[in-house]
C-alpha cells in the first residue's frame, strides 16, 4: 500500500458516500445516471469475484464490501425507492449502456493476462469501468443544471483513478516485475474521459460560477 | 519469481 493508492481509495470512497448522502438525505437522484450506477455495480461484481477465495487484507475485504454494497444500494434506491425513483429522469438517461458492455466483454476475451474465467471477468471489469462514466457525462451535458453534490461525485470518481496512476508509477519503480499494461492503459483512458469535465469543473470553481458543460 | 499483480488493488 502506498500513499497514492490510499488517497485513491479514500477519494473513491468519498465519491460513493457523497452520492449515497445526496440520494438518502434529499431523497432525490436528479442528474444522476442510473445507467452509470448499474455499470459500476457490474464493475464491482465482476472485479471482486475473489472476495471469498483470496483474502488479501481486512482493509481490502472491507472496502470491497463497501463498494459492492453502496453501488447496489444506489441502483436499488433509484429503481425502487418510492420517493427517489420519481426524481429519476429516464427520458434523459438514454445512453445504451449495453453498447459499452459488449465491446468490453469481447475485448476482455481477446486481451487479458490469463485466459481464466476470473481473470477475463476481472479484465472485463477494468475495461467497463473505463467507460462506465459516459452515460453520466452525457446526462450532465443534457440536463445542464448540475447540482453541487453530483458535480462533486463525478469529480471525486474521476480523481480516484488519476491517483491510481501515480500508485502504478510508484509500484513500477519500487516492485520488480510490476508491469501491467492492460491496467495502466485502461486507467489512463478512464482518467482522460474526465479531462473536459475536470476543465469545466475547475473553471466553475475558479470563477465561482455554477458548473455548466457545453452542449 | 512471483509476478506482482494489481489484483491486490481495489
Amino acid at each position: 500500500m502506498n500513499i497514492f493508492r490510499l488517497a485513491g481509495d479514500m477519494t473513491h470512497l468519498a465519491s460513493v458516500l457523497v452520492l449515497l448522502l445526496k440520494i438518502h438525505t434529499i431523497k432525490s437522484c436528479a442528474g444522476v445516471s442510473l445507467k452509470t450506477q448499474e455499470l459500476y455495480a457490474l464493475v464491482f461484481a465482476t472485479r471482486y469475484l475473489d472476495i471469498v477465495t483470496d483474502f488479501i487484507s481486512v482493509y481490502n475485504t472491507v472496502m470491497k464490501l463497501i463498494f459492492l454494497g453502496s453501488s447496489f444500494s444506489i441502483v436499488w434506491y433509484i429503481r425502487h425507492h418510492r420517493v427517489v425513483r420519481r426524481s429519476y429522469d429516464k427520458d434523459q438517461d438514454t445512453f445504451r449502456h449495453y453498447l459499452l458492455m459488449i465491446p468490453c466483454m469481447l475485448l476482455a476475451l481477446f486481451v487479458h493476462e490469463k485466459f481464466t474465467f476470473k481473470e477475463v471477468m476481472w479484465t472485463f471489469s477494468l475495461y467497463l469501468e473505463a467507460v462506465a462514466i459516459l452515460p453520466q457525462l452525457v446526462l450532465l451535458q443534457r440536463t445542464r443544471n448540475i447540482d453541487n453534490l453530483t458535480g462533486q461525485y463525478v469529480f471525486l470518481l474521476g480523481a480516484y483513478r488519476g491517483l491510481y496512476i501515480f500508485n502504478w508509477i510508484y509500484r513500477y519503480f519500487t516492485e520488480p516485475h510490476f508491469v501491467h499494461w492492460i491496467t495502466w492503459i485502461a486507467g489512463v483512458v478512464q482518467t482522460l474521459l474526465y479531462a473536459d469535465f475536470f476543465y469545466y469543473y475547475f473553471e466553475s470553481w475558479k470563477n465561482n460560477v455554477r458548473l455548466q458543460l457545453p452542449a | 519469481t512471483d509476478r506482482e499483480s494489481t489484483h491486490d488493488e481495489l
